[in-house]
């Protein structure tokens, strides 16, 4: 029988929640052992910032959403950061194949890369959610369906002050690392990055740095 | 599957969009 959109949607979520370790809300043995063998072990850094920007999200959920809502918004980030998790462990992998070093320290040190990542696996099962919202018509009634476009994209980087062009730089290798996400996912992602490129990665001195590389060839075209 | 576009290159990876080597 044909699809409707009811289990379109549903399916998309079960699959996402499917495809997910159970146990994933801790980092794995093979990813504890990552973190190991970092000169400076980033394990408490990485637990704080999730603490902290679980809180944030689920606040701003709230807020976008309804008080009522937050156990929803704390569902959400509980499934991004297994989602989070489990791409961290196959990047980390490709990357060691890439360049025969088990030692990430620097990278798995670095804030931004974290925030990144988590805001990327959020964007994914934010957009598993309100694609279906979108399609079963579920949010119809006015109220319901404003909120639901409160949270797309870009709202995920003003809740993590993350800065579009740090997201950016995590979109392709997460597709990459990630080979069970459907297309439309893949699609929403892809529209992300166009959205970045062409409207909120520019600032106003964006133009000015622009000029001030010159010499790159790719530059000179775009002047 | 959907055409996604990679434009990374064979040699680089999450490591070098984040300044480490």
């Amino acid at each position: 029988p044909p699809q409707t959109p009811i289990r379109a949607a549903m399916n998309s979520i079960k699959m996402l929640r499917g495809d997910l370790p159970s146990s994933g809300d801790q980092p794995s043995s093979k990813l504890a052992t990552y973190f190991k063998n970092c000169t400076v072990d980033p394990t408490q850094g990485i637990q704080k910032r999730l603490e902290m920007l679980g809180q944030v999200f689920s606040q701003m959920f709230g807020e976008a959403v309804g008080p009522h809502c937050i156990a929803y918004g704390r569902e959400r980030f509980n499934l991004g950061v297994r989602l989070y998790y489990k791409v961290m462990e196959a990047m980390l992998e490709s990357e060691e194949k890439r360049l025969s070093v088990q030692n990430f320290s620097k990278l798995l040190n670095d804030s931004t890369f974290h925030t990144s990542l988590l805001a990327c696996a959020l964007e994914v099962v934010m957009a598993t959610y309100e694609e279906s919202s979108f399609k079963n018509g579920g949010c119809s009634h006015g109220e319901g369906e404003q909120a639901v476009r409160d949270l797309c994209f870009p709202w995920i980087l003003n809740v993590f002050d993350l800065s579009a062009f740090d997201f950016y730089k995590v979109i392709e290798s997460f597709i990459k690392a990630e080979p069970t996400l459907s297309k439309e996912i893949i699609k929403h992602l892809e529209t992300c990055e166009n959205f970045i490129m062409e409207k909120i990665a520019w600032r106003t001195v964006s133009f000015t740095n622009v000029s001030l590389n010159r010499r790159i060839p790719h530059v000179c075209r775009l002047l | 599957s959907h055409d996604y576009h990679f434009g990374l290159e064979e040699h680089e990876g999450i490591s070098e969009l984040f300044d480490c080597d």
